[in-house]
């Protein structure tokens, strides 16, 4: 039985795709057979794993909009057991032609349907709204995890981002969980961080996930080199959060 | 005549809203009648002034779905010289709902020339997409303003969005100019924000404003008050720069 998480907040540069690189590529360094899907066109999580976004032959824009089977995009990575379905720009029109396809909340879920069985987690990022590219995505998962940056704006849309996930759970997918929020770029030292996370921690108690992941340098270095943070900087704090917050996905996953 | 930016760029979190709301409160503080128009659902803008995006009883989703004029959803702020048409939740529904709509480029822009008269400067502060919302803006903007956030990721989506620029002066609006490119929460000890900078300078020349934002954490504090930064910590590295950005707006716009 697969995890199908999607990683989602529409507050823009929250740390959704450097969450869903990362924590990808640690669940498959620890044996999981992972594919991540990048449902953005900016095709960050596509470069941020060595791929150039323009040179993409199929991407997740044909799985949408012309129902190309999933395993035909799919692009082996440098990581052992992590899998890309990359992004391509053209994905930056697929909003607009969604609206008009049939069963257009349903694209991602009845492709994703047909390949679940070979991944023990599938992780899609999404882009930073909540139109239908990631209500297709909280259509298939069955979770939602949400990054937090440490900012008070950042707070500010988590009423609206649950508001929308309670609606996709009365109209399109009973099943969806929070599975999580993940605090990014804590920096410790300023207060209005600490109280983000006390008021975050106070609204959503133990949803919020223990790790902390620190503002790290190191963690926006990784990209330009395509690599994810666990063989760019593997001993970096950003490396060490990333990798604790994977054992603690996986913990929690076993007990269900 | 009135000059009316869009201060666009599809990459999330690089500091569109922050340059808006202290970009137009110095403007407004050095003699200008300034007015902010939130165009995005996060509704960043209202509340960094200090207002409530759920108590707004009209907003500019009635300005694009409905043709209510201006002046009527416009709100005056604590600044003087300063005015806000505010954002709400219901500008999410916006872009699907604009897409079965008639002339839904120009909606903005004919709002807009109505009051244009009224305000030396009218600045657009977009959501993180290039969906119809930021081409409403820049189909009714005379110019671009970009944050740059000092990342390797901000890099990536600079090409898309010239792409956009290009094609809505192609189609819809011939005059609109790249204003100029910001680069934000410059962190000068690290290698990685020197290089972007270097980058972006070698790619867009004089286009890219001397000014050079520093992360600063007094930016990040003053949106929970409610505040500009020029109220909140005007001799900050923040406020420091933001005053000089302002000033190198207005140098320039004398010339033209
Ligand atoms: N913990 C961290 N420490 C330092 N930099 C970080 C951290 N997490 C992310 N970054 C950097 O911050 C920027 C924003 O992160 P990222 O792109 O992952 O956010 P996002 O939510 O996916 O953005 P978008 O809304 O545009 O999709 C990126 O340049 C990234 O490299
Ligand atoms: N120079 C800076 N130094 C420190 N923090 C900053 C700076 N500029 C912006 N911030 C903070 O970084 C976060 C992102 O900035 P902001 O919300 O202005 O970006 P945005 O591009 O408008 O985001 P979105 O794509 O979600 O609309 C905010 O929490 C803001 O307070
Ligand atoms: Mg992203
Ligand atoms: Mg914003």
């Amino acid at each position: 039985m697969s995890h199908i998480y999607a990683l989602a907040n529409q507050k823009g540069g929250v740390g959704k795709t450097t969450t869903a690189v990362n924590l990808a590529a640690y669940l498959a360094a620890k044996g999981k057979r992972v594919l991540l899907i990048d449902l953005d066109a900016q095709a960050n999580a596509t470069s941020s794993l060595g791929f150039d976004k323009n040179q993409m032959a199929a991407s997740t824009y044909e799985v949408l909009i012309s129902n190309t089977p999933l395993p035909e995009v799919i692009q082996l990575t440098r990581r052992i057991r992590l899998d890309l379905a990359p992004s391509s720009t053209q994905l930056a029109g697929a909003e607009v032609e969604l609206v008009a396809l049939p069963e257009r909340e349903w694209r991602l879920k009845k492709a994703i349907a047909a390949i679940e069985l070979n991944y023990d987690y599938i992780l899609v990022d999404c882009p930073p709204s909540l139109g239908l590219l990631t209500v297709n995505a909280l259509t298939s998962a069955q979770g939602v995890l949400i990054p937090v940056q440490c900012e008070y704006l950042a707070l500010e849309g988590l009423s609206q981002l649950m508001n929308t996930i309670q609606l996709v759970r009365k109209s399109l997918n009973p099943g969806l969980i929070v599975r999580g929020l993940i605090m990014t770029m804590y920096d410790g030292r300023a207060k209005l961080a600490q109280q983000v996370v006390a008021e975050v921690r106070s609204h959503f108690g133990d949803r919020v996930f223990t790790t902390l992941v620190p503002r790290s340098i190191r963690l926006g270095e990784a990209p330009s080199y395509g690599e994810p943070i666990l063989s760019y900087a593997p001993s970096s704090a950003g490396g060490l959060a990333y990798e604790q917050l994977a054992e603690e996905v996986l913990a929690g996953d076993r007990v269900d």
